[in-house]
């Protein structure tokens, strides 16, 4: 009957309110499930129980607090050299959608992602070494030139996969406006005599943040 | 789903009785990664006098049953209840389409008691 049918919704829509979620989500496309989360959700599974209470407000896998782990999937966009092609070998703007995060919600770790084409980056001469450096920026483009990038390495060869932790990036946790823009550049170091331009865009297969976070609730729990 | 009743009547006493909770029973199975349901049991059973000591209960059961025998009308049996609980981890989409891996508490019954 319409009445049961709305005393259920109502039912269903408070215990999603409970789980922290404003709505029954609808998937609009099936996401791949990232290889890390399946890992943590596998172990999780599969671990005994133990007698005592385990922290659940805390994400053992990389020892910080938390009860929430999400990845977030970039959003940006390739941008133009602006330098002649030499030594810079890709510019992209990272931007990564947070507003999925609730009201209350501290974040505790943010951790970078750049997945690689197999060999995509081969040394690119003798005495060479591959220079990546990220940059705040606003989800309109580039930073403003000379400031200080946020993280900066040298490399003589890419991994197929680079992680990079964040935190340090969001002050105490807070994402400025919901969402976090980044500037990657990937350029040849100085020295050696370059033995060909080193890879474009077409390198980079993926990008994306893993986020924890601390829900509301942990947070009231653990401030009892 | 609960378990089928068994053939030998089910002890009356409290404890955890099997619940199998399926997502797809309540229409959360496309946005619901994994698990595809679990197992979160419930309490059921009677708290009655005299409270034996696996039941897990408070003194002030104890002495509620002792009131529920001598005058059951005027006060009822203590209640069989959940006393330790268990979470579980949910993977899931959430309404953005980002993958979500979160930690529930209080989500398994592991241990109940009168109280």
């Amino acid at each position: 009957s319409p009445v049961l049918a709305a005393e259920l919704s109502r039912q269903e829509s408070s215990l999603l309110k409970s789980l922290g979620l404003s709505a029954k989500p609808s998937p609009k496309s099936a996401v791949p499930v990232p290889p890390v989360l399946w890992r943590m959700f596998q172990r999780r599974k599969t671990q005994p129980r133990p007698q005592e209470e385990p922290d659940s407000c805390r994400v053992e896998e990389f020892n910080v607090p938390g009860n929430i782990v999400r990845v977030f999937a970039d959003q940006g966009r390739f941008l133009p050299e602006g330098q002649p092609r030499g030594r810079l070998c890709l510019r992209k703007l990272l931007f990564f959608n947070l507003s999925a995060l609730e009201e209350g919600e501290r974040l505790t770790m943010a951790q970078l992602e750049l997945q690689f084409h197999h060999n995509s980056y081969q040394p690119p001469g003798p005495g060479q070494v591959l220079e990546l450096r990220l940059y705040p920026a606003s989800p309109r483009g580039p930073p403003q030139p000379g400031r200080r990038p946020l993280l900066e390495r040298s490399f003589v060869r890419m991994h197929k996969s680079l992680l990079f932790e964040l935190s340090a990036a969001l002050k105490d946790g807070k994402v400025p406006g919901g969402d976090l823009a980044l500037v990657l550049e990937i350029s040849a170091g100085d020295g050696g005599s370059p033995r060909s331009p080193c890879a474009g865009s077409d390198a980079l297969a993926a990008t994306s943040l893993l986020a924890v976070t601390l829900g509301r609730r942990c947070r009231a729990r653990r401030r009892r | 789903s609960s378990a089928p009743s068994p053939a030998v009547s089910p002890s009356p006493l409290c404890k955890p009785r099997r619940l199998y909770i399926s997502f797809s029973d309540v229409g959360w199975e496309n946005w619901i990664i994994a698990p595809q349901g679990y197992l979160a049991n419930y309490c059921g059973g009677d708290c009655p006098f005299p409270l034996a000591a696996e039941l897990n209960s408070t003194n002030h059961a104890v002495l509620q049953t002792m009131v529920h025998s001598l005058d059951p009308r005027g006060t009822p049996q203590p209640c069989c209840v959940p006393v330790r609980l268990s979470p579980i981890s949910i993977l899931y989409y959430d309404n953005s389409d980002n993958v979500v891996l979160r930690h529930y508490e209080d989500m398994v019954v592991d241990e109940c008691g009168c109280r």
